[in-house]
């Protein structure tokens, strides 16, 4: 799966989620890269969310749209947003995957709880941070 | 911050000692395209919306990540793809599942959300709908790559020494990089 989070001079933030689905499915199985609120939200008034893992539990967590409303509702950052659902309620119940995310000031975050993501970010006038391994 | 953007390509079991040095040199040129690519649309004035376009689109056409060029198997063989996008100021939304055909499927997702009145197709009727939309159309043999079909393989030979696919997806041994690519 990849994906791309971005917010603009305007103040426009936007998400997008590309995936092949996973290895040998069938019956038509579906993950939650093309499902709004799962692998993918948007929402000027709180943040906006690409995800990558185990579509099942990001569809039945609604892992986007969660990370978001905790931003609206809670009060709390984006970072900590995503962090709760990623670091402690996917993984307690064994969902395995990460997200990018920003916030409406440009914030990133990409808390991810497997081995690695290949991942990265740039911000205005600064250079290009790209990763892939937890360290 | 004025404007930013940042991307992933999947996660999963990665680790140092799972790639060469020039598999990671690979993996981290092309994540850097794709970031610059989308910070010049930002730098210049553009929408998030089309630099979240171009760095997607960069992603889909490398063999590299498990979307576009270089998406995993299915069980028989074949690749199935799957997009979205959404826009935070309207929260308009477009969607698309399980086509086969459509060579950039977050083209295809735009395309739903930009000039239909829906928010997801999918299948038969999506690729229908990119035909429309003129958008291009390539044999499903394009998205080969044979790092995946090996992964098919090995997937096909550990299903089968288990009973029931299902009960070993629920395990706590499910291995994430099937899911992941």
């Amino acid at each position: 799966t990849v994906g791309a989070v971005a917010l603009d001079k305007q103040g426009n933030l936007a998400a997008a989620t590309s995936t092949g689905g996973m290895t040998a499915k069938r019956y038509g199985r579906i993950g939650d890269a093309p499902i709004i609120g799962a692998g993918n939200f948007a929402d000027n008034s709180s943040c906006a969310v690409s995800a990558t893992g185990h579509g099942e539990f990001f569809i039945r967590y609604r892992v986007a749209a969660d990370i978001c409303a905790r931003v609206k509702y809670g009060g709390i950052s984006a970072a900590e947003a995503a962090d709760q659902v990623i670091q402690q309620d996917l993984k307690k119940v064994g969902g395995t995957g990460g997200v990018i995310v920003m916030d409406k000031q440009g914030n990133i975050s990409w808390p991810f709880n497997t081995e690695g993501m290949y991942r990265a970010k740039r911000s205005a006038g600064q250079v290009a941070e790209v990763a892939i391994f937890q360290e | 911050t004025d404007f930013a953007i940042v991307i992933h390509g999947g996660a999963g079991t990665i680790n140092k000692a799972s790639m060469t040095q020039a598999q990671q040199a690979d993996y981290e040129r092309t994540l850097k395209t794709a970031v610059d690519a989308g910070y010049v649309i930002l730098e210049q004035g553009g929408s998030s919306l089309d630099a979240i376009t171009k760095a997607v689109l960069v992603l889909e056409d490398s063999p590299l990540f498990n979307a576009g060029k270089g998406a995993v198997y299915t069980y028989d063989g074949g690749h199935e793809l799957d997009a979205s996008i959404m826009r935070g100021d309207t929260l308009q939304a477009g969607a698309i599942a399980g086509v086969t055909n459509v060579k950039n499927p977050v083209l295809l997702a735009r395309a739903v959300m930009e000039k239909s009145e829906h928010v997801m197709l999918a299948g038969k009727g999506a690729e229908q709908f990119a035909k429309e939309q003129q958008l291009e159309l390539v044999a499903n043999s394009y998205f080969d790559t044979e790092f995946r079909f090996k992964a098919l393989q090995k997937a096909l030979e550990t299903m089968n020494k288990v009973p029931h696919q299902a009960s070993q997806r629920l395990s706590p041994s499910w291995q994430p990089e099937w899911n992941m690519g």
